[in-house]
């Protein structure tokens, strides 16, 4: 067939970048901006996204399902969602 | 709602505007920005002074990706549109907008002033809520800016910071005004009947009234379905005593005064392609069992018997409607007519005869 060529792998790995950037950028503790140094934010991947899916409201599975996807990928405002 | 004490230590907060975006005008982005700030000194005894010169507690500022020693980096178009800090010295309140996304003062692109209401909501020391009709919920939701952006859930939050207002209560609405159905330009996102009501949904209000007694209700949205969005943009009673609301590509169904589980689905399990991104309006006949669903100029057939989507569509409204020829806001059918409505006006018409019968103003149901 003429369809074009499916790249699960590739899709996947897009997803799982969009998923790391969007969960070190809203939900990882951020430093404050007024002092240097950093605090370590030692929460696993599934941890993180079982907070992110609670505080959207979507099933609580840790893993990221579609309709997680779906919400990550919606313009948003830049400031973490947990803990400044 | 989520605060990061102690917010500011004043009431009077200096602001100043440190460059601008080529998208708007000068004026408009000055109105935007001052419109935003207004929504919070309406709710608590705080007062915004501009300065053009110096150090303001919040510099707002336009810039791309790394901007000066901003320590958060946009990210181009979309993603993410904007941040602020929470109070303090420093960065402290200062708010930063994404030059590449497209700012503008209506519906289109990210409307300036609900995103700066939403991080001025940050540089007084809120963080994100989890509450969808919150202004301070953390993605991007247009809402008419002829309602008041704040939701009670904001209110409450910025109030536990700040207090209310000290004026009397009756100079400064402590909760948010609502539009008014009399007013000469009333229009309506959404209509529906619901058994013997007809529901006219518009930003987060809805109003039910029973034309038979004209008795009117109004309400938020929330009170009666608090996991629907503001901004509902098409409703329908279908056959089974069943209200589906749509906003964007997503629909809600309602049984009971209960939204059903699983829902939002996409329309496109309805079997609409795709490149269909929102409906405008939807209308289920009852005397046949068929549903519109009015997209631009074009409508969609939908039969609820066979639950399926109808071939030969989308098809010219006006073909089949003669006399509907703009896009239509919303639509709902009593007593077998149809009342098609475009912005302050309606049109009644007859599905069988396929004429309209006359035009009247959008709220002629409400007995201004």
């Amino acid at each position: 067939s003429d369809a074009l060529p499916v790249h699960p792998e590739k899709d996947n790995k897009e997803d799982a970048k969009l998923v790391q950037d969007y969960l070190s950028k809203f939900y990882a503790v951020e430093p404050d901006p007024n002092q240097l140094g950093w605090k370590i934010n030692d929460e696993s991947t599934a941890e993180k996204l079982q907070k992110m899916q609670q505080f959207f409201g979507l099933k609580v599975t840790g893993k990221p399902d579609t309709e997680t996807l779906e919400m990550m990928k919606k313009p948003r405002c830049g400031v973490p969602d947990v803990g400044l | 709602y989520g605060f990061t004490l102690p917010g500011w230590k004043k009431t009077k907060l200096t602001y100043r505007i440190v460059n601008y975006t080529p998208d708007m005008s000068k004026e408009d982005v000055d109105k935007a920005i001052q419109q935003a700030f207004k929504v919070w000194s309406t709710v608590t005894p705080l007062i915004f002074i501009r300065i053009h010169e110096g150090v303001a507690d919040i510099m707002i500022a336009f810039g791309t990706k790394a901007h000066g020693h901003c320590p958060r980096y946009f990210d181009g178009p979309l993603g993410i549109l904007a941040h602020a800090f929470p109070p303090g010295n420093g960065f402290g309140g200062d708010v930063h907008f994404d030059e590449d996304e497209d700012w503008t003062t209506g519906s289109a692109g990210f409307n300036l002033f609900l995103v700066a209401a939403h991080e001025i909501g940050h540089a007084l020391g809120l963080s994100h809520s989890n509450d969808q009709r919150a202004l301070m919920f953390p993605n991007y939701a247009y809402v008419s800016l002829s309602e008041f952006p704040l939701s009670p859930d904001d209110i409450s939050g910025i109030q536990s910071i700040y207090g209310s207002p000290p004026n009397a209560p009756d100079k400064r609405p402590a909760t948010p005004t609502s539009p008014k159905t009399c007013g000469s330009q009333m229009t309506f996102n959404a209509i529906t009947t619901l058994r013997r009501e007809v529901i006219f949904l518009k930003g987060r209000h809805l109003w039910r009234l029973y034309p038979d007694n004209s008795e009117v209700e109004q309400e938020l949205i929330s009170t009666f379905w608090p996991t629907l969005p503001p901004g509902i943009e098409a409703a329908y009673e279908n056959m089974k005593d069943q209200i589906l609301f749509f906003k964007g590509n997503k629909f809600w169904v309602i049984s009971g005064y209960q939204v059903l589980l699983g829902y939002p689905k996409n329309i496109y399990t309805l079997g609409f392609p795709k490149g269909v991104k929102n409906i405008d309006a939807a209308v289920c006949n009852k005397n046949t069992g068929k549903t519109a669903f009015f997209i631009g100029d074009k409508y969609w057939r939908y039969d609820e018997n066979s639950q399926s989507m109808e071939k030969g569509y989308p098809r010219q409204t006006v073909n089949d409607f003669p006399g509907i020829s703009q896009k239509i806001d919303a639509v709902f059918q009593q007593k077998g007519l149809f009342y098609f409505f475009h912005g302050s006006k309606q049109w009644e018409f007859d599905p069988i005869t396929k004429k309209v019968i006359r035009e009247i103003k959008s709220n002629s149901w409400f007995n201004c």
